[in-house]
């Protein structure tokens, strides 16, 4: 694949599941060919995307007992291959540090299959145990979503000591893909606030795209659908079009 | 303790960390002595409460180089103590994992301080990993933020059954506190839908105090205060006052 993308950030709820779907969705829609992988236990990238066979998933491909093209299913968006994923996954974070190949599971796993997909995006639970460190392992970048938020700006040191930890020791490719400000609150001094200290901190790695928040986006997954399906025109689609068209230029670019 | 109540929910972002700090503040507002024992590396319920010195923390104590009396400070709510953390508490999901005794770590390290308070509090991670396990072993019952949305109804079954397993091997004692709704939005209908099909499913369980979605209790953390004290009068505050109330009406019943 042309960008193996993992979508991290061990501080919960700040849009991760959301940001993959979507951006995932907004790629495909711009003609590229897009696999996305749902390794968070919680299954929500699955189930956001209407998936209900989960025979075949990244749990048991991770395990050993399916390939990956196996568990690859098609999904309602043209050119959007899914592996879905169910919640026995959380038993790999303790599973897997046993085994001596342990953080490179997923990578190994993905390898054949990846290079039919111009874009592989990983969405990763809220922590940085052994699935994150999986995604990325295998990952060639890192997109952050950020929550505008105070306590979304506390855990971001960490999470760049940890991309920091994992290109020194098990993936010397690994890049930041971008960090893109997620949930922005017009009405809420706060979400301004956050957003200038990131963009002072991180200066360019910040993506011009801001996603608002807009209750389409959460109606959404309840309909099975990404927003960009249940309602193109709302301002929560508008802006995963425009992140998709901002990453496709940074990469004619690169 | 008259209870030790672990704040847990896997889905990332619901409520923990807020609901913790407030309802610790709310209940010491109403005169009883309460401990809050941060149990997630990232921090955020000490941060939230203000607190710098972490010198001692909760995983100095649950490793054995602290005692948790030493670990506990006052802070700047009367009546309410802290165990802070430190965000090495992560590297105890894989430390914890070779002892012995691994699930009761927690249990054991506040077995005698508990006795000083009627209510400790523990926030818990967005994980059902081993840190959260030793909450639900060392608590008398579990309180569940459930935000109004649709992917936090997903984790519930998982949630549920995994109390159900510390009760059934670790914690006879486990008992489910109740569910508290938050981040109601009265402005969408998926708030009220969601808020119908918990209250249909659980009945009882659901407490009639539900925590609107409301700016002052995301500005109250980037000044080191519950929202109680940065700003009394707002529905945040009013709710997690009304959710203490209702909390010791139920305890008077039982
Ligand atoms: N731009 C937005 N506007 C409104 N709601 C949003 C937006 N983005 C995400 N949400 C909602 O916020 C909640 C959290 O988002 P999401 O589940 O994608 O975060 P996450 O980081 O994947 O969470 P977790 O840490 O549990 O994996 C979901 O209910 C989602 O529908
Ligand atoms: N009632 C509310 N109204 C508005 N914002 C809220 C409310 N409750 C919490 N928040 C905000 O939503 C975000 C998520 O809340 P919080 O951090 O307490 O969730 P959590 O479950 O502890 O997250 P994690 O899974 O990362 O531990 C925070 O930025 C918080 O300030
Ligand atoms: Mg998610
Ligand atoms: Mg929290």
């Amino acid at each position: 694949a042309q960008r193996i993308i993992a979508i991290a950030n061990q501080k919960g709820g700040v849009g991760k599941t959301t940001t993959s779907i979507n951006l995932a969705t907004a790629l495909a829609a711009c003609g590229r060919s897009v696999l996305l992988v749902d390794f968070d236990p919680q299954g929500n990238a699955s189930t956001g995307l209407g998936v209900e066979d989960r025979i075949h998933n990244s749990y048991s491909v991770i395990a050993g007992s399916s390939t990956a093209d196996v568990a690859i299913q098609a999904t309602q968006v043209p050119r959007l291959d899914i592996i879905p994923t169910i919640v026995d996954l959380s038993a790999a974070e303790v599973e897997l540090s046993d085994m001596p190949d342990r953080e490179f599971r997923l990578k190994m796993a993905i390898r054949r299959i990846s290079k039919q997909y111009q874009y592989v995006i990983i969405d990763c639970p809220p922590s940085l145990g052994m699935l994150t460190v999986n995604a990325l392992t295998a990952a060639t970048s890192v997109l952050v979503p950020l929550q505008c938020e105070f306590y979304a700006l506390e855990g971001l040191s960490q999470l760049m000591r940890t991309v920091e930890a994992v290109r020194a020791g098990l993936n010397g490719d690994l890049q930041m893909q971008g960090i893109v400000l997620t949930m922005f609150d017009t009405r809420n001094k706060l979400s301004a606030m956050v957003a200038s200290d990131v963009r002072t901190h991180f200066g360019d790695l910040v993506y011009k795209t801001v996603v608002p928040r807009n209750v389409r986006v959460s109606e959404a997954p309840s309909f099975g659908q990404p927003v960009l399906i249940y309602d193109l025109k709302c301002p929560g689609s508008q802006a995963y079009a425009a992140l998709a068209a901002e990453l496709l230029r940074q990469e004619s670019k690169a």
